[in-house]
Formats: C-alpha cells, sequence, structure tokens
C-alpha cells in the first residue's frame, strides 16, 4: 500500500498525518482513553507503524514483528485480534481502528464489551456462534505454539468439559448469551482481554508531552 | 490435573493474544 498523507487543521504545529488519522479529541470522546493518552498512543502507533513498510499504517506482518520479534511467524491468534481491530476490513491497522479496538483492553472497559470482542475472537468462522470443533482448533493451535504437551483425549476431555459448562441449551454451539454467561461465572476466561499497560500510557509514552496541545 | 483447566482460560495464555508485547516492542 502507497504512502498517503493528509494535512492536519492546524499546520503550524502538527506534523502531517499518515492516511486513516484521527483527531485524538473525537477518539477521546468515543473510548476510554483521555486526549493526552490518544496523543500517547500515537506515539506508539507511528512506530509500530513504520518498522518495516514506512506508511504509517500497521501490517499483519508489522503486528506479528511488534508480538513475536518476527514478522514471518504466522499465529491463529495474533492474525485474528489483527482482522478485528482491522475494523474497515482494507489489510491494515489505521489509527482510528488502533485506538478504538485498544479501548475495549483497557482495564476500566465494559467486561460486556470485553466479552462481545473475544466472542468475535472465537468465532473462527463467524457463524455467530462459537463451536466445539472451532474450541478444539483454538486448544490444538496454542499447544502447537507452546511448549505444553497434552494428548488428544486429555484436549478432547478439556474441551468436552468447558463445554458442558457454557453450552446450557445443549446444542452443541456458543451463543453470545451463553458465552455471557459464562464468562461471568468464569471472569478468568477473559484475563488476556485487560492491558494494565493502558492505565499508565503516559508515563510508558512520556515523549508526547513535548508534543501535546490539550489538557485533559 | 489437567481436566480441571477451563479451555478459554488456557487459550488465553497464546501470546498471540499477549497483546502488552506491543507496549515493549
Amino acid at each position: 500500500m502507497g504512502c498517503a498523507w493528509s494535512s492536519s487543521s492546524s499546520p503550524s504545529r502538527r506534523q502531517r498525518r499518515a492516511q486513516g488519522y484521527e483527531e485524538p479529541a473525537v477518539l477521546a470522546a468515543e473510548t476510554s482513553f483521555t486526549v493526552s493518552e490518544v496523543e500517547a498512543l500515537y506515539e506508539l502507533y507511528n512506530k509500530l507503524s513504520y518498522s518495516i513498510f514506512k506508511d504509517g499504517l500497521i501490517h499483519k506482518e508489522e503486528f506479528r514483528l511488534a508480538l513475536f520479534r518476527t514478522s514471518e511467524r504466522a499465529n491463529l491468534f495474533a492474525d485474528r485480534v489483527f482482522h478485528l481491530f482491522d475494523l474497515k476490513r482494507n489489510g491494515v491497522i489505521e489509527f482510528g481502528e488502533f485506538v478504538r479496538s485498544l479501548s475495549i483492553f483497557h482495564p476500566k472497559a465494559l467486561v460486556s464489551d470485553k466479552a462481545a470482542f473475544a466472542f468475535k475472537l472465537y468465532d473462527l468462522r463467524g457463524t455467530g456462534y462459537i463451536e466445539k470443533e472451532e474450541l478444539r482448533e483454538m486448544v490444538v493451535a496454542l499447544l502447537d505454539e507452546s511448549d505444553l504437551c497434552l494428548s488428544d483425549s486429555a484436549v478432547d476431555e478439556i474441551v468436552d468439559n468447558t463445554f458442558s459448562q457454557a453450552d446450557t441449551n445443549g446444542d452443541g454451539r456458543l451463543d453470545p448469551r451463553e458465552w455471557e454467561e459464562f464468562v461471568k461465572k468464569n471472569p478468568t476466561s477473559l484475563r488476556n482481554m485487560s492491558l494494565p499497560y493502558l492505565q499508565d500510557i503516559t508515563t510508558t509514552f512520556p515523549s508526547f508531552a513535548t508534543h501535546s496541545e490539550v489538557n485533559d | 490435573e489437567p481436566v480441571a483447566l477451563n479451555a478459554f482460560e488456557l487459550i488465553s495464555m497464546s501470546a498471540g493474544l499477549n497483546l502488552g508485547n506491543l507496549f515493549d516492542s
């Protein structure tokens, strides 16, 4: 994808912004972040989006590079997260998409939003349900990428036991309501949906302070 | 005892879901 730039409304102070740039005030109004935090996230976004392709957009390879230190390693879950962050489905994550998606991972974000995101993540085939075979596929993928070793029968037992708890109507698949009930009873199932970093983002990226034009 | 594990908790251990790495990059 080529490099596409647009000018901001106040060019005297602001840098030229990459395609998909949205004003921090707009993003702050729609998310769990303050304006300063959105500006800090822009520092991170810039770093990630110029790591390989230098076009100010996060490509899947750059996302993988940030997660795994290599752009080559395909990973079911990382690729699923990338797909969900890419709200426009144009193969890249733009700044607004990055902020809106990360907002769900803010420790203060609504649990219902986290649960909804996780549901979409685990609904591999986009049927509107988490199917038992999808859950098995994900457990096998996790085992393949890790040092954990479980027998096929142990995997089956884990998947069956989880489904027996969650699939309350016994139709072999989880609908959004069953999922919501399940995570209420098993909140640790959403532990990967909260990033403590996001509560301290302006400390993590203090360089934003020299550029900030706002007082939150 | 592996059968006590919740499959979704197990999945949450995936490095691909550890977005904290974005901040360490």
